[in-house]
């Protein structure tokens, strides 16, 4: 076990238990900038913890990211990691982002689908949707990012509980999601929110359940693509970046439809590496490389919110 | 745990909307077991598929009839998973 997050391993895939102790260090660590919240409990009773970076203030505008709602997607879970570690590191040290952290607070929900990501380990690596039961069915779990209040059951979702993408018996029938939704409801700050999943290099704004364009299309789409700009630079990672139902396909019940409905401008969800066609199986040795050049990404939309206020 | 030995990840290239949708009936064939990593979305967009060993026959006869291109991504999945454990293990030692 890593003693401090100075000596924790970036470059591997650790296990829940290891991800819920480096948030411990890493809050022990810093307890003037990072403190540790349970917002809501796991279908299997498994705590749900947000990492909160502040530097003061009440209720500040805030920014949201969250990783690994599809617990196969590892590379996501092990990037949220590296993340926690950067802000911890940039603070005080990059101008930047110090000054995002300065006016805004940051919460970081590492493992989005803890009972779906401990199952990836112990059971079935290729698990996705959460654990929960579906009464009048032998099929276990439903998609988490079809269970959200966004053209709920439309199109890109399946009413077979078998499916991948489940989506339900209502929306926001897991607890993984009515977590989340009653943290943002209370909180009525959050100005950016950012959900990242694997893979296939994409950056997405809303909508996936209608072909309507958002109102701030235009600009949204100018966040992003200078944000996959700002990613490619690194190493030159192909990203592709619109909608999500013109870019990929129809998908109802999703994140940042329902963020974006919610009043939140600034919402994108990240689709990472798939560099070397590994798909959900990506070496661990490209996770900081990944982390790297998605945190350059994400840097450019928080600048711009910060500078956006709205 | 789940064994993965013998699992394929093809990737499918469908050239036109009518191969979408040949692919798409395919991912209704719920005794496949087929485990779709990308789903069919544009003529053009790869589309990646696990395949239980079982079914590797029969995946590659309808891709093959209907005249949908593709590759193997991950000729083993297992193998993947072994190599994944072991650096894990690696790591912590």
């Amino acid at each position: 076990w890593a003693r401090s997050t100075n000596t924790f391993n970036y470059a591997t895939y650790h296990t829940l238990e290891e991800i819920y102790d480096f948030m411990d260090l890493l809050a022990a660590e810093h307890p003037q900038l990072v403190s540790k919240l349970q917002i809501g409990s796991s279908y299997e009773g498994r705590p749900i913890y947000v990492l909160k970076f502040s530097t003061g203030g009440n209720n500040r505008p805030a920014i949201w990211i969250d990783t690994g709602i599809h617990s196969r997607e590892w590379v996501t879970q092990a990037s949220g990691v590296w993340f926690a570690k950067k802000i911890t590191q940039d603070y005080g040290q990059d101008p930047a982002f110090t000054a995002i952290l300065d006016n805004m607070d940051i919460f970081l929900e590492i493992v989005t689908n803890p009972d779906g990501f401990a199952f990836t380990h112990s059971k079935n690596r290729m698990w996705r949707k959460t654990r929960s039961l579906t009464s009048g069915s032998t099929c276990i779990g439903v998609d988490p990012n079809r269970n959200w209040d966004a053209g709920f059951g439309k199109a890109g979702a399946s009413s077979n509980p078998c499916s991948e993408t489940y989506h339900g018996k209502f929306a926001n029938s897991e607890v993984e999601v009515k977590s989340i939704v009653d943290f943002v409801k209370d909180h009525r700050n959050i100005k950016a929110f950012i959900s990242i999943h694997s893979y296939s290099q994409l950056l997405l704004y809303p909508f996936g359940y209608k072909r309507e364009s958002p109102a701030d299309k235009d600009e949204l789409d100018q966040v992003a693509k200078s944000a996959v700009e700002a990613l490619t630079s690194l190493y030159g990672t192909k990203f592709k970046y619109g909608s999500i139902i013109t870019t990929i396909y129809p998908a109802s019940g999703g994140t940042i439809d329902w963020t974006y409905n919610q009043g939140i401008k600034y919402s994108f969800t990240f689709e990472l590496r798939d560099t070397g066609r590994y798909g959900f199986l990506l070496p661990a040795s490209q996770i900081i490389p990944t982390a790297q050049e998605t945190w350059l990404a994400l840097l450019t939309i928080m600048e711009h919110t910060l500078n956006h206020p709205y | 745990k789940e064994d993965f030995v013998g699992h394929q990840v093809l990737r499918i290239s469908a050239a036109d909307e009518a191969q979408v949708q040949m692919v798409k009936e395919l991912e209704d064939l719920e005794h496949l077991q087929l485990d779709f990593w990308r789903g069919p979305a544009q003529p053009g967009s790869p589309i990646d598929v696990r395949v239980p060993f079982p079914s590797i026959q029969a995946v590659k006869v309808f891709l093959e009839a209907h005249g949908l291109r593709y590759t193997i991504m991950i000729e083993d999945v297992q193998s993947l998973l072994d190599d994944e454990q072991e650096q894990m293990l690696a790591s912590r030692s």
